[in-house]
């Protein structure tokens, strides 16, 4: 199962989520495959150093075409992970918008999905609704779209929703998607009015569960940790493990 | 003087400090003008609707040379928005990087700059350092760069300055940058860890003034208003109040 964590908004935990997502699916089942599409590499930088040399990224498979099996490092207690470069920002203005570009992670995957067992993948997306991001939604059976419990995030929670309805009519098939209400502060009417209107707008698609805000999953990419890692008995941990609970009974995990 | 609003991470106070930049200095000086230079349109969108037609944005500057004088709109109390609309994502691909489209905002600035009275400009950008916010950086005679009080966000700072001065190799020119902490909790020890390294390593690169963390400013968006407008007596107000007071005082503003 591949899932794209994507929203083209800043900042309203993509790269939190694929971390927290990934280490809670392997305490709970097996190890994830993590894929990093953000130049910027801050999944890679919580796992430690992202690697200096392009050829050892995701990057490598786009004008080398290097097996992605050959990319991976281990990420102890979560998988695998292939990291990032700033190099690939290149893919978005290199390779332009041919349509087989933008297939390349697919084919890609199901390489590696021969050779090796299949395991759950999830990739981090930036924010920029591009030749990269495609690359991740175009290989997904799903996608997760955090959403911060805020004015501005839910305003691209509705330019996202836009784009998938057009990729439909590209794709010949729907695009599984899940919105997730990030940062809910309980404190702040305005959380609640933000996840009233979602649920509206969005209803079953909106994940019943929200992530609270909570400093610690804030503070444990500084410690290169996971939530579950970093502090198992906060409200973030709770929280994420409750998701893990909702996306496989509501089969969205399959 | 113009000034750009960039830091390729999302989701760290760009949109929501060129906004209140922008009314604070309209409540002391004058009227300013407003670029709204991200595809995602969250400025215009919080000024009233944004243009469905492309050709009343900032987008038409650039596959047809329209003069930006044409295509401001007045934004009531802070001055004049030049709108943007999703076609603007086509800027970043299909112009490619050839050297004269960085140029571009700078000559359309440079001919308003002519036929209007100099204005105070204040540019968004986009969450992605791509040809769009290029244009705003060759253009500005100074960069804000918000950063939020959070790890993420402090090791996207360093990512900006190795950008910033790579760029100014290029540019044969200092590009000068003030770094602005945003979202500031003071209940966390985490803002004060990231404020501590921020001014260790940028010095007085980093404002003084921290924007804290303040329900109001998050609130402000959805009733199409700035946080003086919204709450003048909010520390969101307060915060960047001085903040402005500290750009004049220390000559940044010119
Ligand atoms: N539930 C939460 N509680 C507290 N802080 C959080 C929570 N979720 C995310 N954050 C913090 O919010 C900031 C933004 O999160 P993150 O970087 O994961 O978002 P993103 O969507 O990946 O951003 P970008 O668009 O730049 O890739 C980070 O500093 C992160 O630690
Ligand atoms: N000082 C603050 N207090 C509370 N909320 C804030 C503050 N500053 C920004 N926010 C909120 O944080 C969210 C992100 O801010 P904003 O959209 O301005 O960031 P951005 O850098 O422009 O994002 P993007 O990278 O997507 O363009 C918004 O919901 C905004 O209202
Ligand atoms: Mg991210
Ligand atoms: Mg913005």
């Amino acid at each position: 199962m591949r899932i794209a964590v994507f929203n083209q908004k800043g900042g309203v935990g993509k790269t939190t989520t694929t971390l927290n997502l990934a280490a809670g699916l392997a305490l709970r089942y097996h190890p994830i495959r993590l894929i990093d599409l953000d130049p910027q590499a801050h999944l890679s930088a919580i796992h430690g150093s992202p690697p200096s040399d392009w050829r050892q990224s995701i990057y490598a498979h786009y004008p080398e075409g290097t097996p992605l099996g050959d990319l991976e490092v281990d990420w102890e207690g979560l998988g695998r992970l292939i990291p990032s470069h700033s190099e690939l920002m290149k893919v978005d203005s290199a390779f332009g918008k041919g349509p087989e570009v933008l297939e390349k992670l697919n084919r890609g995957l199901r390489e590696l999905d021969r050779t090796l067992p299949r395991r759950a993948t999830l990739i981090d997306c930036c924010p920029y609704l591009g030749v990269l991001s495609l690359n991740a939604i175009f290989a997904a059976d799903g996608l997760i779209v955090p959403v911060s419990s805020d004015y501005l995030s839910m305003r691209g929670a509705e330019q996202v929703e836009r784009t998938l309805k057009s990729l439909e009519r590209v794709l010949l098939r729907r695009v599984e998607r899940r919105y997730l209400l990030t940062r809910f502060d309980r404190r702040r009417r305005m959380s609640f009015d933000v996840e009233a209107r979602m649920r509206e707008r969005f209803g079953r698609d909106v994940c019943e569960t929200t992530i609270a805000e909570n400093v610690a999953v804030a503070e444990s990419p500084a410690m290169n940790r996971d939530i579950f890692a970093h502090d198992a008995k906060s409200r973030g941990a709770e929280d994420y493990a409750a998701l893990i609970e909702e996306l496989a009974a509501t089969r969205f995990l399959r």
